[in-house]
C-alpha cells in the first residue's frame, strides 16, 4: 500500500513536471517565433 | 553447477581474538589509532591489536541502535570464512557502545579510492576488482546469503589489492523454506528491478547491483545518479537496463559482461559462478596491478592529511598569537579543548578502511554521496506474517541515526523553505493543481512557472514524508505488539 501511494505521488508529480516543462518550452518557442 | 572452491589465504592471518583478550577491557587489548570513517551506524577506527601487533578495524556502534541489525551483521560475518569477505574477530561492550573488531583493509573502499584520486578506474583495474568481488559473491551465494547492498562503497581493498565484501548490515539468509525474499532493501541506484517491484528475489539481485557497480567504477557514478533517488526507483523497473554512456570507450567484453549482469528478468541473469567464466573476468590481471592505484590513493590521502595538519598547526599558531596579544599571559588552550570540529572532520574524510563508506559532504559530490541504504520491510518473519511493511527510520525506537538519503530529503526541504521564505512564495505554491487539472499551468506567469518548477522536488519529498509518517503511525502498534510477543517468548 505504501509503495502504491508512493508510486501515485511520484507519477502525479511527474505529470505535473512534464506539464510545467512543456509550458515553459512552448513559451520559449513562441518568444523565439515572435523574435 | 561448478563446486565453489574454499580459497585459503596464503599468509598467516588473525582468525579471532584470544580468550584472554575477550575477557579484558577493549582499551587494554587495542590501541585505537585513527578514525577511518563515519556513517549513520557510528564510527570506524583503525586499531593496533597489542597481543599480536596486527592492525584491525573497530566499528563502534551505540548500543541503543538497532541491535537486531547489528547482531545479524555479526552473525553473517562470523559464518563466513573467505578471503573475499571481511573477517570478524570479536566484539566488546564498552559503556554505551558495542565495539565490533574486524579485518582491516588498508586501501579503503573502491568508492573512496575513486573519490580521493578524482579518477575513474581503468578496464584492467575493474576486471581485477570484479574478479575478487565475484569470488566473494560466489562464496556468499553458495552459503545462501544475499548481500543486498553491493556497491563500490562496500567493496574494500587491502594493500595487496585483494577486494573484499564488507557491510553486512542489510544482508539476508535464504533458508530452505524460503526460496525468495520480499523485503525492499538496498541503496536506490544499485537496487535490482525485482527488489523494487517486491515480486520476490534471490541471490542474483546482487549480480544486478554488481553490474551497476561496474558502471560506477568505469564512469564514477551509477546510472541515474543525477536524478532524484525516488524517481530512479520508479525508472529502474520501467526502463530498459542501463548501459555505458559511451560504449565505444570500452573493449567489447566489458559491456558484454555488464549486459549479462543487468538482465531485468532475474531468471535469465547470470550467476556469480557463471560470470567468473566470462572472458572479461577470465582475462583479468593479477591483484598486483592494483598496487599503483592503491599507492597513489594512499599518497594523496597522506598528503591531504599532512596539508590539513599544517593548516591546523598554522591556525593554532595564529590563535596563540591572538591570545598572547589579547590576553597577555593567558595559557593557550590546546586543540583538544578548543572543541573545533575541523580536525575531526578532516580525519573523517580520510580513507575508509572498513565496513562502510565514509559520509563526505562537499560541493562536488552528487546526491549519491548522501544516499544511505534503504530498508523497507523487515526480514523478520513475524512481521512478514503480520503483513506489515516496514520502513526503518529515525522515528522508530532503537534507531539512533536516520539513513542519509532521508537527510538528503530533509536538506532539500529546508532549502525549499528558505527559498519559499525569501521569495515570498505562499502556501498555495506547495500544492499540485486540484484534480490533476494541468491546463491551469498555461494561465500562470513565467515567474510563477519558474517558482513552481523550483519547488517541485521539495513538495514531492514533503508529501512522501507525510505518507511515510502516516504508515509509520499505523505500523507502530503492530510492531510493538510483535515486540512484546517476542519478548514474552524469549522470557519463556
Amino acid at each position: 500500500l505504501f509503495m502504491k501511494e508512493l508510486e501515485h505521488i511520484v507519477k502525479s508529480y511527474e505529470a505535473y513536471r512534464q506539464a510545467l516543462l512543456s509550458e515553459v518550452e512552448a513559451r520559449k518557442q513562441r518568444q523565439q517565433w515572435y523574435a | 553447477m561448478d563446486k565453489v572452491q574454499m580459497r585459503n589465504h596464503p599468509r598467516r592471518q588473525l582468525k579471532k581474538l584470544s580468550e584472554d583478550s575477550l575477557t579484558k577491557q577493549p582499551e587494554e587489548v587495542f590501541d585505537v589509532l585513527e578514525k577511518l570513517g563515519e556513517g549513520s551506524y557510528g564510527c570506524v577506527f583503525k586499531a593496533h591489536y597489542k597481543e599480536t601487533g596486527e592492525i584491525v578495524a573497530i566499528k563502534q556502534v551505540p548500543v541503543e541502535s538497532d541491535l537486531q541489525e547489528i547482531i545479524k551483521e555479526i552473525s553473517i560475518m562470523q559464518q563466513c570464512n573467505s578471503p573475499h569477505v571481511v573477517r570478524y574477530y570479536g566484539s566488546y561492550f564498552k559503556n554505551s557502545d558495542l565495539w565490533i573488531v574486524m579485518e582491516y583493509c588498508g586501501a579503503g573502499s573502491v568508492s573512496d579510492i575513486i573519490r580521493i584520486r578524482n579518477k575513474t578506474l581503468t578496464e584492467d583495474e575493474i576486471a581485477t576488482i570484479l574478479q575478487s568481488t565475484l569470488k566473494g559473491l560466489e562464496y556468499l551465494h553458495f552459503m545462501r546469503k544475499i548481500h543486498r547492498d553491493i556497491k563500490a562503497g562496500n567493496i574494500l581493498l587491502n594493500t595487496e589489492g585483494q577486494a573484499k565484501l564488507a557491510d553486512f548490515g542489510v544482508a539476508g539468509q535464504l533458508t530452505d523454506t524460503m526460496a525468495k525474499r520480499n523485503t525492499v532493501i538496498g541503496t536506490p541506484f544499485w537496487m535490482a528491478p525485482e527488489v523494487i517491484q517486491e515480486i520476490g528475489y534471490n541471490c542474483v539481485a546482487d549480480i544486478w547491483s554488481l553490474g551497476i557497480t561496474a558502471i560506477e567504477m568505469a564512469e564514477g557514478k551509477p546510472p541515474y545518479a543525477d536524478i532524484h533517488p525516488m524517481r530512479a526507483i520508479f525508472m529502474i523497473p520501467t526502463n530498459p537496463p542501463p548501459t555505458f554512456r559511451n560504449p565505444d570507450l570500452w573493449s567489447p567484453d566489458f559491456p558484454d559482461f555488464v549486459s549479462q549482469c543487468l538482465v531485468k528478468n532475474p531468471e535469465n541473469r547470470a550467476t556469480a559462478t557463471q560470470l567468473l567464466q566470462h572472458p572479461f573476468i577470465r582475462s583479468a590481471k593479477p591483484n598486483s596491478i592494483l598496487k599503483a592505484l592503491i599507492t597513489d590513493a594512499m599518497e594523496i590521502k597522506m598528503k591531504k592529511l599532512e596539508a590539513e595538519q599544517r593548516e591546523q598547526d598554522a591556525e593554532d599558531d595564529d590563535n596563540s598569537d591572538e591570545d598572547e596579544v589579547d590576553q597577555g599571559t593567558m595559557v593557550r588552550a590546546g586543540t583538544g579543548d578548543s572543541g573545533t570540529v575541523r580536525a575531526a572532520g578532516s580525519l573523517a574524510s580520510s580513507l575508509s578502511g572498513t565496513a562502510r563508506t565514509m559520509i563526505e559532504y562537499d560541493d562536488t559530490g552528487t546526491m549519491q554521496s548522501r544516499l544511505g541504504t534503504m530498508v523497507i520491510n523487515s526480514d523478520d518473519e513475524d512481521e512478514e506474517e503480520a503483513g506489515t511493511m516496514k520502513r526503518r527510520d529515525e522515528t522508530e525506537t532503537m534507531q539512533p541515526a536516520k539513513p542519509s538519503f532521508l537527510e538528503y530529503f530533509e536538506q532539500k526541504e529546508k532549502e525549499a523553505n528558505v527559498y519559499n521564505d525569501g521569495g515570498g512564495n505562499n502556501a498555495d505554491n506547495r500544492k499540485l493543481p486540484p484534480d490533476g487539472d494541468l491546463e491551469v499551468v498555461s494561465t500562470w506567469s513565467a515567474e510563477e512557472l519558474r517558482l513552481r518548477l523550483a519547488s517541485l522536488d521539495p513538495q514531492m519529498e514533503q508529501e512522501i514524508e507525510e505518507i511515510r509518517q502516516r504508515y509509520q503511525a499505523k505500523r507502530q502498534p503492530i510492531l510493538d505488539a510483535i515486540d512484546a510477543k517476542r519478548r514474552r517468548q524469549q522470557n519463556f
